[in-house]
């Protein structure tokens, strides 16, 4: 079966890295040119920004389950100087895939239904050390609606273990769970005093993804979810290459003067319990969830308009 | 004396920080809430953001000699979702202090002179790994000939070695040195072939700040200036509390799971290089160039217009 994730974030976060750690596969060569917009390659250059949406396929085995992985990849929004509109392409892409599927739906022969609508977006937080940005707010607000956002705090070797705990506080000061859907909804509001969100409560809130918790599931389970929970927005680190360890293991990691970083190491950061959730347990929920109401929705809207 | 130091890049890049690093001084309580460009403050919040210009001095005393020091802080323009204007009120704060001086020195009596002219600008670079982005090289345009600037790759300890090593060949591809003033005029331009810069060499030669080559110096002097020129951009680490090593030693720096980095350790990172430039050998140099050299040509222009 088919599951489409999109990256969204700005330039230089580590997104093309954590893509190629997340799967396992070089999906993404970080050395090699991107091509520009206009189909034109970078000649060489290893600059690496991805200029225009972007979309990789591969098919990948995981616990015995061969799956054809899509990743949509969409420009940095940093590269622009003026980011009023840099949301548009990213939102006009989902929507395209959504008007892909009910086109397909609406046909007399649907035996071969292609999903290509974009089950999970995950979305880089740069890690300040202060709060989420008004950009942040803006786009997520923008996406929320439509994809199961997934926050993480990309880079998250830049920050100490007190910077993660204070800066995940912040970034989800307000969690309350909306039951129906077994949402979390996030009030971001409380993280950026100094605009005027404070004021607007409900036109702020934002829903994020967060592992359903069943009522049946075993003490156990229940457990683990909840763990998975409070670690969320997920502090990611990200690596494609192998590193040796002042004690000589060869492990995923990023190797500085002072010390290496293990990516699979849980003491160092929340990628493994992302992997998890992503790839493991929650991936036939996404799918579901984006199929039964994002895409629902969207369809609703649309035939209404 | 009085020193003027002014600070730019985006927000959560470590620059109060490296302030407080730099001075040895707390300039800025990290913890204080800062206050609100209407005046109000964040009521005890501790996400500390300068929202607008802000300015504070503190008498210090450097290798005997006592100073006055301020230190211009400027709102990070990640705040903004649109930066088109965001370099604006930074170039209106230099230009009125040149006015300042200029009224100064049009009086009759100029006994006392206040030299509260931007003597040195210090602008963050994300450590992307990527290049300049276009937001960079639109601010260092608007500055470099207004003031003294000082490019630092900020959160350096983002970058393993090898990364410091090829970011900073990007970042300083083609530099040539303008005898006339002892400048190095470097070329972004060959940075970001991805937009239309890499056509327009003279529209984006953009000169910053290079300790100059004396030709009577001897040689030691010589080689210690040849070697704090390979190291711009500094690749900078702050840090204001005293954390422990693994060996035991109280140091400044950051402790995380892996290792811990230590400020003052120039195998870290240049922390040390850009204090010696800044406050011991070149402070001289920048206040002169100020004078001489960016003040004449702002009131030449003033005057002729
Ligand atoms: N410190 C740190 N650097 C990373 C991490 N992941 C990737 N990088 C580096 O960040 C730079 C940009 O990575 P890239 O994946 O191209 O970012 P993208 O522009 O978001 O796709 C490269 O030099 C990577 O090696 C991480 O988790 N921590
Ligand atoms: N990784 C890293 N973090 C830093 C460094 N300097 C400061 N920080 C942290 O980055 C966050 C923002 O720092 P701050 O000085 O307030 O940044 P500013 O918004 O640019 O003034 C805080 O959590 C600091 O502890 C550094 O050199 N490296």
């Amino acid at each position: 079966f088919q599951f489409v994730t999109m990256v969204v974030g700005d330039s230089g976060l580590g997104k093309s890295t954590l893509i190629n750690t997340l799967f396992e596969h070089k999906l993404y060569d970080l050395n090699a040119p991107r091509s520009l917009a206009n189909g034109s390659s970078l000649n060489g250059n290893a600059n690496g920004r991805t200029i225009a949406i972007e979309s990789k396929s591969a098919d990948i085995e995981e616990n015995g389950v061969r799956l054809k992985l899509t990743v949509v990849d969409t420009p940095g929004f940093g590269d622009f100087v003026n980011n009023d509109e840099a949301w548009k392409p990213i939102v006009d892409n989902i929507d395209s895939r959504f008007d892909a599927y009910l086109e397909q739906e609406n046909r007399v022969n649907r035996s071969k239904l292609m999903d290509n609508r974009v089950h999970a977006c995950i979305y880089f937080i740069q890690p300040t050390g202060h709060s989420l940005r008004p950009i942040d707010i803006e786009f997520m607000r923008k996406l929320h609606h439509k994809v199961n956002l997934i926050p993480v705090i990309a880079k998250a070797d830049t920050l100490t273990d007190d910077e993660v705990v204070a800066f995940k506080q912040r970034v989800s000061i307000f969690q309350a769970f909306n039951k129906v859907h077994q949402r979390v909804i996030v009030a971001y509001f409380l993280l950026s005093p100094s605009t005027q969100i404070l004021n607007d409560i409900a036109h702020n809130q934002i829903s994020i993804f967060q592992p359903p918790i069943y009522d049946l599931e075993d003490e156990e389970t229940i457990a683990e979810n909840e763990e998975i929970q409070s670690k969320v927005p997920f502090a990611v680190v990200g690596s494609d290459t192998f590193v040796t360890t002042a004690d000589g293991r060869q492990v995923r990691g990023r190797s500085y003067p002072w010390g290496t970083i293990e990516v699979d190491n849980e003491a160092h950061c929340d990628f493994i319990k992302l992997r998890q959730m992503l790839i493991h347990t929650h991936m036939e929920e996404l799918r579901e969830y984006t199929n039964d109401v994002l895409y629902e929705q969207y369809r609703t809207q649309k035939l209404l308009s």
